[in-house]
């Protein structure tokens, strides 16, 4: 919630500045979001409809790039590198801090070795530190690093720009998480229920039992 | 005994005038406050007892400085002096400051900080001063040995909002983060220190080394689940049996909770919180989260 | 709304990953 609120307001002068923009401003645009240490959401900027227009364009790899970073990992950028334009250092430290958080989409546990080859990285004093000052101090996620067990367990992970695929899978989990909260609603009703009824029942025994000894009280 | 003081007086104020202020001090000292012929003032033996100790303390001698703020602490309290009293307290404070009493002294400081009078008697109290008592709380609290009370008075000022404006906040908000300080940062706090907070301790460490070493440490247990000697040697810059060392005497002072496996050179970090209650506290931020993102979908109309 | 998507996105992250029946209950 923080990271949304702080990247809000700068989402929305890059929208707007987008939109006023020709190609090549656009271009040095799309470098200055992707440098910006606050800003890791594109989906927005993405949208605009004058960047589209860059397609086709010579300016068509900053659009690519874009697209990378509202969905794509520090791998795709290695492979696809050759059609794409060479990352400034702010550019290729906020590609592999989007990497972390795509990792930790789909895991909570996340390997040293599977991080030091997904960020490029070749020793662990190299990976800690980028995990700490770059993804922990920065609040895009929170966790713990496990030296004895080489991973990095994961508490929280700010949302990325989701896929269109990711969203039939978003709406399931939510849909079973809803289906859940109401199983857990009914078994609290019952279970409400049958303490009235036991009280209830306790109430009535009670009575019957005060009952008889003023009977045998009487009778004595 | 008359001629006697007022001879001292005027030959101490002599060495101020010279800037001999331990000279200038022993002079003053001499004068008897507690002589049976004279009947002196309680007023008039405070000022002297408080001006002995600032003239020591201008040459840092904390030691004879004190011995007088001691005389003093039993006439300040029925003091209606405001100036002694305040020359009293910025005099207390610095005493513990130089005897490295870091946390104590910050409290003190900060405590001066918050005057509120701009005019006490004919003295008039500047900004400048009150933001140094300021700063300097926040230098002793930085370099008070890390701890819960300690991170009760960093939190105090990180609060503070006038805290915001002086020039060694940033470290402030890194150390109330409880975030890692790298060298760079620790050299340019080293700039701002007087040098008896610089001084060397029997372990060859200085006093700014070992606070910042112990803040990191405990930074790093709050990263770490658990980490090995040697990586932890390489974090706070220093060999691992330091390391160790440091980690085992932080444990034991229960100013950082964990456990040392020295057959694997591993240090395990237990959280402030037991595990049910660090499940508790997952459970409560999900909710949270889920009812910030409802507001958001109510705030958007959604 | 891409901003909510990524919080729903977020928070989906932070449910319990374990799919025991068993565990399950107890979390209920």
């Amino acid at each position: 919630m923080e990271i949304e609120r702080k990247q809000a307001e700068l989402i929305d002068h890059f929208v707007k500045h987008a939109a006023t923009l020709e190609a090549p401003q656009l271009a040095s645009l799309i470098a200055e979001a992707t440098s910006h240490p606050s800003l890791f959401a594109f989906s927005e900027i993405l949208s605009v409809p004058n960047l589209s227009k860059l397609q086709g364009t010579q300016y068509s790899t900053s659009f690519d790039l874009l697209r990378l970073f509202a969905y794509g990992t520090w791998s795709d950028y290695k492979s696809n590198a050759g059609c794409l334009p060479a990352l400034l250092p702010d550019q290729a430290r906020k590609l592999k801090q989007l990497t972390v958080l795509t990792l930790a989409e789909t895991d909570k546990v996340l390997p040293y070795d599977q991080l030091m080859q997904e960020l490029d990285v070749s020793n662990v004093r190299e990976l800690e530190d980028f995990l700490i000052n770059e993804c922990m101090y920065s609040g895009i996620v929170r966790g713990k690093l496990d030296q004895l067990r080489r991973c990095f367990e994961v508490q929280f992970a700010a949302g990325r720009d989701p896929r269109p695929e990711q969203l039939s899978n978003m709406i399931q989990t939510l849909t079973s998480w809803l289906g859940s909260s109401d199983s857990l609603l009914h078994s609290i009703q019952e279970k409400i229920k049958w303490a009235d009824m036991m009280s209830e029942a306790n109430k009535k025994h009670r009575k019957e039992v005060e009952d008889r000894v003023e009977d045998v009280k009487k009778s004595i | 005994e008359e001629q006697v003081s007022v001879i001292r007086e005027k030959l101490a104020e002599l060495y101020e005038s010279e800037q001999q202020w331990s000279k200038a001090a022993q002079m003053l000292s001499g004068i008897d406050l507690e002589s049976g012929i004279r009947m002196l003032d309680d007023a008039y033996k405070l000022s002297k007892c408080v001006h002995i100790a600032r003239l020591y303390l201008e040459d840092d001698d904390a030691v004879n400085a004190e011995v007088f703020i001691n005389k003093a602490s039993f006439l300040v309290s029925t003091s209606q002096h405001e100036v002694l009293n305040l020359q009293y307290k910025v005099c207390y404070a610095r005493i513990l400051d130089l005897k490295r009493k870091f946390l104590e002294a910050a409290l003190r400081y900060y405590d001066i900080s918050q005057i509120e009078k701009r005019q006490i008697g004919d003295e008039e109290i500047d900004e400048d001063a009150l933001e140094q008592a300021l700063s300097s709380a926040v230098t002793c609290t930085i370099l008070a040995a890390a701890g819960p009370q300690r991170s009760r008075v960093l939190a105090t000022l990180y609060k503070d909002e006038r805290c915001s404006k002086l020039k060694i906040y940033p470290i402030l908000q890194k150390v109330y983060l409880e975030r890692i300080l790298r060298k760079p940062e620790i050299d340019a706090f080293a700039q701002e220190l007087k040098a008896h907070q610089k001084a060397l301790l029997p372990d060859n460490f200085t006093v700014l080394d070992r606070a910042m070493i112990e803040h990191n440490l405990l930074s790093a247990s709050k990263l770490y689940t658990n980490i090995s000697f040697d990586e932890l040697g390489t974090l706070l810059g220093i060999p691992p049996e330091k390391a160790e060392k440091i980690a085992s005497r932080m444990i034991y002072e229960d100013r950082m909770r964990g456990s040392i496996d020295q057959v694997e050179a591993v240090i395990h970090f237990e959280d402030d919180m037991e595990e049910l209650q660090q499940w508790d506290q997952q459970i409560v931020g999900l909710c949270q989260a889920l009812n910030d993102i409802l507001d958001c979908i109510t705030s958007k109309g959604i | 709304d891409n901003s909510l998507l990524r919080q729903v996105s977020s928070l989906l992250r932070r449910l319990p990953a374990m799919e025991s029946e068993k565990f399950q209950d107890e979390f209920l």
